[in-house]
């Protein structure tokens, strides 16, 4: 349906015979709903409908294309000069990156992929399993692991994700790139984000990768800045692209936090983990 | 003064962006706003009223005939014997843990209880549920990992046939509804049961996509009604009125956290008030 609606707004565009305000405005109303029900935060849908619009409007087209053919660039440009160019995951020789995010994201699924990941990479990965909250979280995280070949330290028993942390640093001492698993947690349970800020500073993360749900909403941009604000983020993972959602509030998580998106999760294998790519991500969303 | 398009549009705009913010899905704001512009266009209303009031009540009540009413513990008081509900829903929407709620609610009503621990595909799931099920006292049927998901759910109900038990609760594992494999993977274990109700667990975080997720599985197993889990984190929880808008079956319940007590029955007068108070 949203290919559909994109396809209107193209089919709009091209038989035109040439690009008016009205007809502009009309384009923007369809890129709108695209937007919104790819969850793009609505005040985010304001702003860009506005400079896309304006662009439309007033900027001459590149020598070459239509007027027509400038409007579908513009908004393409506009969403893409968000998210940044695809890059490459910039790999050190020793690195610990620290997963956090909200319950049921993909944390545990994705502290595997990104193990397997850094292994295929050349590195030696090393996980330590710090959910002391949730039924047999250890047990997943082992089952996964074993599939990937990668080490895992955990306390079945542990109450103590801190000194899980501290037992589970001396364990990866050979390692090259320790994962951290955390409890999943979100902005209003103020014990678990304090607990969130301690881990951080007992682990030292290089990297601190918030992982979200595609199909998480308008919420995204909120839960994305508290968590920025409790400890720093350096990166997103999307998780659940697979699905029908198209992952639209991933936007507002990169615009408050002013972090990118490094991954995306594509399924529920460990091998289903690719590096971000922009293009790909809009096109879907403008269907 | 008549109350013309142009004038409504305007009063109505707010509103919807409130809807909006909310995560109610587009289409279902589309919906409600078709809704309250045949109520009150072309009508006219006294030169003091304030329209902007009159507009919200009537988008508020639009919103609020999206829900029917429903009590499960009613429904499956005056159930057959074993009482058997299937529990679905995409990744991480929480039915592993809104089944422990459910049968921790179920024990404390009177109610014999059996688990079917028939998520036999992810890693832990089994390990899960176990963990859920020894902590509520609560009896578990399982068999090993990578077993056929709707033996375990015959399993389990045959289990509670000869111990003349209450109630079986079928634990499924998550999936997306684009996975067609998985799909009939779960119409195979919906026929193989024959509940007597198939719940959609969704999540009170998400957004637009949970109107094709709830439209595609309702294709494969008729859905009966839904629980919103996660209600607890501050989010307006708009998917609860899409998913109703949807279904056109009760919200039983809203997910209020991680505990087995963690579970409120679904009102959706007062959750319209909360969105548009
Ligand atoms: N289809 C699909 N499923 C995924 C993906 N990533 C994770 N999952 C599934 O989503 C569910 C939740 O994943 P987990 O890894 O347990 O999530 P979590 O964030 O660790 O959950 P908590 O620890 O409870 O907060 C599981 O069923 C995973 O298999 C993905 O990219 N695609
Ligand atoms: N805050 C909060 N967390 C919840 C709620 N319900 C479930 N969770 C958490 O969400 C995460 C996922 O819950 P599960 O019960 O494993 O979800 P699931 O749907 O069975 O996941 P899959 O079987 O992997 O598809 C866990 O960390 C739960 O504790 C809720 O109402 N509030
Ligand atoms: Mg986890
Ligand atoms: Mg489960």
């Amino acid at each position: 349906k949203l290919s559909d609606s994109l396809t209107g707004v193209i089919k709009k565009i091209t038989r035109a015979p040439f690009i008016d305000e009205k007809l502009v405005k009309e384009v923007v109303r369809d890129i709108q709903r695209s937007l919104l029900v790819s969850d793009v935060n609505v005040r985010l849908v304001m702003d860009l409908s506005k400079r896309i619009e304006e662009r439309a409007l007033q900027q001459k087209a590149i020598a070459g294309l239509t007027k027509k053919e400038h409007v579908i660039k513009v908004v393409y440009e506009e969403l893409i000069s968000l998210l940044g160019e695809k890059q490459d995951y910039h790999l050190p020789t020793k690195t610990r990156v620290m997963l956090i995010g909200i319950q049921g994201s993909g944390k545990t699924t994705t502290s595997v992929k990104l193990a397997k990941f850094f292994s295929k990479k050349g590195l030696r990965p090393f996980i330590i399993a710090a959910d002391t909250y949730r039924p047999a979280a250890y047990d997943q995280l082992l089952q996964l692991a074993e599939k990937a070949n990668v080490k895992v330290y955990g306390e079945p028993e542990g109450k103590d994700p801190v000194k899980i942390v501290e037992s589970g640093l001396e364990k990866a001492a050979h390692a090259d790139a320790v994962i951290l698993d955390t409890a999943g947690r979100h902005k209003s349970e103020e014990e678990l984000f304090r607990e969130m800020k301690e881990l951080a500073q007992r682990f030292r993360p290089d990297e601190k990768l918030l992982v979200i749900d595609s199909n998480l909403g308008q919420s995204a941009g909120k839960q994305a800045a508290a968590f920025h604000k409790a400890i720093g983020l350096t990166g997103v993972v999307l998780t659940k692209l697979d699905g029908s959602a198209k992952g639209g509030g991933a936007l507002s998580a990169v615009a408050e936090t002013g972090t990118k998106i490094r991954f995306v999760g594509l399924g529920e294998g460990i091998d289903d983990l690719e590096i971000f790519d922009p293009e790909r991500f809009v096109s879907r969303i403008l269907g | 003064a008549v109350l013309d398009e142009n004038r409504l549009d305007e009063l109505l705009f707010d509103l919807e962006l409130a809807l909006i913010e909310s995560d109610v899905a587009l289409e279902v704001v589309d919906a409600v706003k078709a809704d309250v512009k045949a109520a009150l266009l072309g009508r006219s209303f006294g030169r003091g009223a304030d329209l902007s009031a009159i507009v919200k009540q009537a988008l508020r009540d639009s919103v609020k005939k999206v829900f029917v009413d429903g009590d499960l513990l009613e429904i499956i008081r005056e159930g057959k014997r074993p009482f058997v509900i299937v529990f679905v829903g995409v990744n991480g929407t929480g039915k592993t843990t809104t089944i422990a709620k459910v049968a921790r609610l179920l024990e404390r009503e009177g109610f014999s209880t059996v688990i079917a621990a028939a998520d036999t595909y992810r890693a832990g799931a089994i390990e899960q549920i176990e963990k859920h099920a020894s902590n509520l006292g609560v009896r578990l049927i399982k068999q090993g990992r990578g077993a056929d998901s709707a033996a375990v759910a015959f399993d389990a109900i045959e289990h509670a046939r000869a111990r003349g038990l209450d109630v079986v609760l079928i634990d499924t594992a998550g999936r997306m509804d684009t996975n067609v494999n998985l799909m009939d993977e779960l119409k195979k274990v919906v026929r193989v049961s024959r509940p007597d109700l198939v719940l959609f667990v969704g999540d009170a975080l998400s957004g637009n996509a949970v109107v094709e997720q709830v439209r595609t599985f309702h294709q494969y197993t008729p859905i009966d009604g839904a629980i919103i889990t996660k209600a607890d984190a501050d989010a307006k929880g708009g998917s609860a009125i899409s998913i109703a808008a949807t279904l056109k079956r009760p919200v039983f319940f809203l997910g209020t956290g991680q505990g087995y007590d963690d579970l409120q029955r679904f009102n959706g007068s007062w959750f319209v008030d909360q969105i548009l108070p």
